[in-house]
């Protein structure tokens, strides 16, 4: 790594000036916004958007001619990008770029603007070609990290990411949002083993909901309870479903006739919206890694959705048991797990599928014992890999953010890929 | 293949232009055989290219990569 300045703070503003025409402003602005998450969760910087007035960092898009850079743009291809080194903090996108996210097409916008923040926080270019900060564009990489050049030249500038400070940044940008409860409301007892919703979410934190708490399981046992307006400032308690989507880095909340999206945990502009062309009042929600869609389940049917393309929502709802064999229907959450399988909550009781999509022998079993680390009043089962065992208490919720969204609709196009069985063989 | 009319040119541009070779203070940018053949040599390593120091068509392909506008700090001598 190079290094050619450094900020003297280390909480900066950023301004996003302008989007490019070629990609809806909502996906081009979370792609900006995971670019800063990248550096954000490597080294002790924090940034706050502005809407106007002056910021540290300005993020605009100009072509060949520009009325305040000097450094134009050739077109198509070649130089996609520039930025200025600190304290100035002017990055520049050509405009001309077929800008796109989540495609080997065109230029990924996440990966080139991580890039250019880069140099505006004071990196020149590595040596390393995979390196993000290589000169040269190395293409679209779906599960794309910072190279270790990356880490070492940031943390050279501004040091480590102390998980304490972490947390007390976390804690700070938490304590913006009300934690009294508004209105006294009861706590869930997690070991009554029924849930509104369950989710992997970013970083792959198991979150459950109940109620107004959320609360995170994990392998050594459960995180405190949290209100869900806590962590996700203006998100309802009693949700019906919840979903985060790795593809997008969307997280997704559905209740009643709406749904709220999330980068981080700050609510997408333009949220809540108005569900249109699924149920209301859904049931459960997962997202499927292996055909990277969002599932949307109500009493015995399911709807599936391309969160990058138009759906065509119209041959939906189908039946849930066409598709996930031996899932009861009235689901209470569904999940797609880290272990590669899918689970389905009911009641209290849960069912685990395999790759197939089958559920396996010896479920359902019981949620407060398996996933809560309840002592239960039901004879032992012996847990299998996917389930959790081993108890210890006082988990740090997890509030590290990710970010990117889109919108959920619905127009005439066909769906984009149908999984019915015969389809997946 | 023979370089095509121009290529030569744009190639010192662009050695020039991300910091292989370094802009003369004063008078015109005309530089020796023996500047650009070192340029291009750190040009290909940076690249992980074969060294040859020659304006191969591979040389010629990276160069048409899309990239960052910033120069490369990996010429040591116009680094300083």
């Amino acid at each position: 790594y190079l290094l050619l300045g450094r900020w003297r703070k280390k909480h900066l503003t950023f301004r996003i000036l302008n989007l490019p025409s070629t990609l809806p402003s909502d996906i081009a602005r979370a792609a900006l916004l995971q670019a800063f998450q990248y550096w954000r969760n490597v080294a002790p910087l924090t940034f706050r958007e502005v809407q106007a007035g002056w910021a540290d960092i300005r993020l605009s898009f100009h072509g060949r001619q520009s009325p305040y850079c000097s450094n134009t743009f050739d077109g198509p291809g070649r130089v996609l990008a520039h930025a200025d080194i600190p304290e100035l903090g002017s990055v520049h996108f050509d405009e001309d770029e077929l800008w796109t996210e989540g495609t080997y097409r065109g230029v990924n916008l996440r990966i080139i603007a991580a890039h250019e923040l880069g140099h505006a926080l004071g990196l020149g270019h590595s040596r390393y070609t995979q390196a993000l900060m290589a000169p040269v564009y190395a293409g679209y990489r779906p599960r794309f990290k910072l190279h270790p050049d990356d880490v070492a030249g940031i943390q050279a500038l501004y040091g480590k990411k102390n998980p304490e400070r972490k947390d007390e940044e976390d804690e700070m940008e938490l304590s913006t949002v009300p934690l009294v409860p508004t209105k006294p409301s009861p706590m869930p007892d997690p070991c009554s083993g029924e849930v509104d919703a369950m989710m992997l979410g970013p970083r792959e934190k198991t979150y459950a909901f109940k109620g107004d708490y959320v609360w995170t399981v994990t392998d050594s046992g459960l995180g405190p309870l949290f209100r869900v307006s806590a962590l996700w400032e203006g998100l309802p308690g009693n949700l019906d479903a919840a979903v985060y989507s790795p593809r997008t880095q969307l997280i997704y909340f559905f209740k009643g006739d709406k749904v709220w999206c999330y980068i981080n945990f700050k609510m997408a502009p333009g949220f809540p919206k108005k569900l249109n062309g699924v149920g209301r009042n859904l049931d459960a929600a997962l997202y499927w890694p292996l055909n990277q869609k969002v599932f949307l389940f109500k009493g015995s049917g399911y709807w599936q959705w391309d969160e990058l393309a138009r759906t065509d929502f119209s041959h939906y709802p189908k039946p849930i048991k066409g598709l996930f064999t031996g899932v009861p229907d009235q689901l209470s959450a569904a999940m797609s797990w880290r272990d590669g399988r899918v689970y389905f909550f009911k009641g209290e009781k849960y069912w685990r599928l395999n790759r197939q999509l089958r559920v396996e022998k010896g479920y359902p079993r019981n949620i407060a014992h398996n996933w809560m680390h309840c002592r239960s009043r039901i004879p032992n089962t012996t847990p299998s890999s996917g389930d959790i065992m081993a108890f210890t208490a006082g988990t740090k919720l997890d509030t590290t953010p990710s970010a990117k969204y889109t919108t959920l609709s619905t127009n005439s196009s066909p769906t984009v890929m149908d999984i019915t069985p015969q389809a997946t063989g | 293949r023979p370089l095509g009319p121009g290529e030569k040119e744009a190639a010192v541009d662009y050695l020039l232009q991300y910091g292989y070779l370094q802009k003369p203070l004063e008078g015109s940018a005309d530089f020796s055989p023996e500047d650009i053949t070192e340029a291009l040599r750190v040009f290909q390593e940076a690249s992980e290219l074969p060294v040859s120091g020659q304006l191969d068509v591979t040389t010629r392909a990276r160069m048409r990569q899309p990239r960052c506008g910033l120069e490369d700090p990996f010429n040591q001598k116009t680094l300083k």
